[in-house]
């Protein structure tokens, strides 16, 4: 089960102050699939990093599984960032010296698994994303629809309860788009939370539970439809 | 005109051969609003990357308004890009230490222009993407779909006579999505020739040409259906 009380991001530049996420109240049942809409700059991204534990809320709670993250120390946050979360990057954030394999395999480093099995495990996640023969392929020798790809598949490599998708189909066409969404369903059936961010209305298809955000505020869908 | 002639981008990786684009012949009528559309990997931010100067061919030809790209020096290239051609990045490409309206600016700087008539058009620009209350933010300090929006800006500040959009509004909600395709569709009918790739099939309302990529080679509409 995921909460968040009264939950608040302020971001001040100089004299001015920019409320990303301005006092909101949300809980995501443990196994949904939860969808996100919300305009350009209404604070999706900023939701998401809080409740992956990277970045700190100015006020308000976030449960996570019972933890409160506000009040994890730096160490606590990433071992839950570790641990508990499969983040999909909306600039993908790939790590431009590595190949598309050693950046799937990337976060198990510290799980203490078998340098065979690491690479058996990212090989079949790069092969579920459609990607078997760019497996070394760094980032810039990929297309930004395969970088995306390969962002999908590293998030999934360490097997990680919740998954949190900001905008995993962005820069795919219809079929490739189709094949990740069915991916992050699956994974929703197989008993994982997911929450996915994204401006896809095909995902909605997918969804048990729907949140729309407004300049930093949940809104009702017909809120949502009338702006 | 845009004509390409046998174009080929083939990328060497010690042994391995990847064709990016195999054989393509093209011609964009001046003028026009061309889609692009092709599974990810198909070869289209390759292309946009020849036609833009950012890149050379294998083989083939390109010729752009009576100039043969593919015999250009560095220099003359370089004169090119500046020029004629207003390029959108798939990945946005923003300069991470310049605000929004200084990277917007940042095409102006060698065109004679005067700093104050620079600041003027660049806001103007802004301002017409909705961004006008973001001039000041930093790309770090902007939502993935508010720094597309400012690669758009910059894309036209120099008002170029050849518009290549690659993927403009992947990040974008519907509404924000909307209002990019309607500037540039404004922008082709004001008299520019627009090229934009994209898997919006929205895009397609506004198109007056379309290309269909399959694994680095054009393919006709029921072939690229059929796939
Ligand atoms: N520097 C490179 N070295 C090797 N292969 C490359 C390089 N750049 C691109 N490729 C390959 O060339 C093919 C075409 O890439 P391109 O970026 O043009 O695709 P695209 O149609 O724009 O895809 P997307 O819709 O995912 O953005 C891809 O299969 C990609 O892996
Ligand atoms: N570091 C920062 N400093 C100042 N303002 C910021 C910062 N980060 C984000 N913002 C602002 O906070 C708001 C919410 O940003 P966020 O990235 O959460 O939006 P989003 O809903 O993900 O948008 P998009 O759909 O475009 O990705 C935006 O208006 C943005 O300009
Ligand atoms: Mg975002
Ligand atoms: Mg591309």
């Amino acid at each position: 089960l995921v909460r968040c009380r009264d939950l608040r991001k302020i971001f001040v530049m100089g004299r001015q102050r920019v409320a990303a996420l301005d006092g909101v109240n949300i809980e995501i049942p443990e196994g949904s699939l939860t969808v996100i809409m919300g305009p350009s700059g209404s604070g999706k991204s900023t939701l998401l990093y809080l409740l992956g534990g990277l970045d700190r809320p100015t006020s308000g709670s976030i449960e996570v599984a019972g933890e409160q993250l506000e009040k994890m120390d730096e160490n606590t946050l990433a071992v839950y960032r570790r641990q508990k979360v499969g983040f999909i990057f909306q600039s993908f954030n790939l790590v431009a010296s590595m190949t598309a394999l050693e950046n799937v395999a990337f976060p198990l480093r510290f799980s203490g698994i078998g340098g065979a099995e690491r690479k058996e495990r990212s090989r079949g996640l790069l092969r579920q994303v459609g990607l078997e023969n760019r497996s070394h392929h760094r980032p810039t020798e990929l297309s930004g629809g395969q970088q995306q790809r390969v962002a999908v598949a590293r998030a999934l490599v360490n097997r990680p309860a919740m998954i949190l998708a900001d905008e995993p189909t962005g820069n795919l066409d219809t079929t490739s788009g189709l094949g990740i969404m069915r991916l992050l369903s699956d994974l929703h059936r197989s008993g994982k939370t997911v929450l996915v961010v994204t401006h896809d209305p095909r995902m909605l298809h997918y969804a048990t539970n729907r949140i729309f955000l407004l300049d930093g505020k949940v809104v009702t869908e017909q809120e949502y439809q009338a702006a």
